[in-house]
């Protein structure tokens, strides 16, 4: 049995009912640019401190502030004229303060968005060059590699709760392309990265160390990483495979949670993520969010898995207005937004 | 997997590495 919800988004969820996604609310973009990304943020509006909805299209990012009834208002709009955003970069527990990412098909640019005490939208530019991954962390932080082989850099930098200074730190390069960054969930002090060169690589985020580089084999070339867990002595991760060949008959896993002992680098596969029969697709954009990960398929559909249940339990097919093209869970609560190009951001509560 | 699939697990990791690690 399947329960097929109304439109605007026809939403499957399995017979279990494990897992639900309801419609809540709707934010349209009057933009006439692309929408390229949505997140949350803690901003202090009229003198309150809240969580609000960040959305990005082309030259411009909005914050939005929440009223009523599952309502947004447009509270300020930042203006960009001569690179393109690409991608929102949340620092989550900071208040008034989030980054963006700046380029054409690569980072270009890093840039803070922040106000000044009379309310004047301000940004600084934070990086630049060939950025090749970025990640906020929590405590005001950013991470991001940049470089090429040579001169590759990894550093890591701390915001004031201004915005208007930064230390830089920098953390030992593992000498090759780092392609994803994810934090450690149970260990705060430790970073993991994916390269390349199918490696996982672990940073000590305090003293700048390179703990490990650990090789997880061909299968994963490619590989993103967007969360671990560190639990009894292991480390688990969940990773996709943007890159990976689609077996016609199943459908390759668009997420995949392994296992490695970081004390000898040993690794085993734990449980692949697959879409539910009669649904392909692959992996285009997404988040993992404590045991809930959301991704945006290649079909145009978002698809919801329970990591600790181990299968899909909402798919959200495209609606009338389009495919479905990023897809991010909010910072404070279960919900899920969902964005598609036109400018049109839908809330779900999960 | 078992423990003999990983090799032996140590619970103190993180900071076992950061001892072990160049600085």
């Amino acid at each position: 049995q399947t329960k097929v919800a109304e439109h605007p988004g026809e939403i499957w969820c399995d017979s279990l009912k494990l897992g639900n996604l309801q419609l809540v609310s709707k934010l349209k973009n009057p933009s006439d640019s692309c929408s390229v990304d949505v997140s949350t943020v803690w901003w202090e509006v009229t003198g309150c401190k809240e969580s609000c909805i960040i959305t990005a299209c082309e030259f411009t990012v909005s914050l939005w502030k929440s009223l009523d009834n599952w309502q947004w208002r447009k509270v300020y709009t930042w203006h960009f004229t001569e690179i393109p955003v690409l991608q929102i970069i949340p620092l989550w527990d900071a208040c008034n303060l989030v980054c963006v990412a700046l380029g054409h098909l690569e980072i270009r640019e890093i840039r803070l968005l922040f106000c000044s005490d009379d309310e004047c939208l301000k940004q600084s530019l934070v990086k630049s060059g060939n950025i090749k991954a970025v990640l906020g962390l929590r405590h005001k932080r950013l991470v991001c590699s940049n470089g090429t082989l040579h001169d590759h850099q990894v550093d890591l930098m701390t915001f004031s709760g201004s915005g208007r200074s930064k230390e830089k730190q920098t953390l030992m390069s593992p000498e090759e392309t780092i392609l994803a960054f994810a934090e450690v969930q149970g260990m705060q002090d430790a970073l993991l990265g994916t390269t390349l060169m199918s490696n996982i690589v672990i940073w000590n985020l305090k003293t700048g160390q390179l703990l490990k580089k650990m090789q997880i084999g061909n299968s994963y070339q490619a590989s993103i990483c967007h969360k671990a867990y560190s639990d009894m002595g292991l480390l688990f991760v969940v990773l996709s495979h943007p890159h990976g060949k689609e077996i016609e008959s199943m459908g390759s896993p668009i997420f995949q949670l392994i296992v490695i002992n970081p004390k000898t680098a040993l690794s085993a596969d734990v449980r692949p993520y697959s879409l539910p029969q009669g649904h392909t697709g692959r992996f285009l954009d997404g988040e993992v969010k404590d045991t809930l990960a959301a991704a945006v398929l290649t079909s145009g559909t978002i698809a919801v898995w329970d990591l600790f249940l181990g299968h899909c339990t909402a798919l959200l097919l495209p609606n009338s207005d389009g495919n479905w093209s990023f897809v991010k869970w909010s910072g404070t609560d279960s919900c899920l937004l969902a964005g598609q190009k036109n400018g049109n951001v839908f809330v779900y509560s999960y | 997997c078992s423990e003999s699939d990983l090799g032996p697990i140590s619970l103190n990791w993180f900071q076992e590495l950061t001892s072990e690690a160049p600085p």
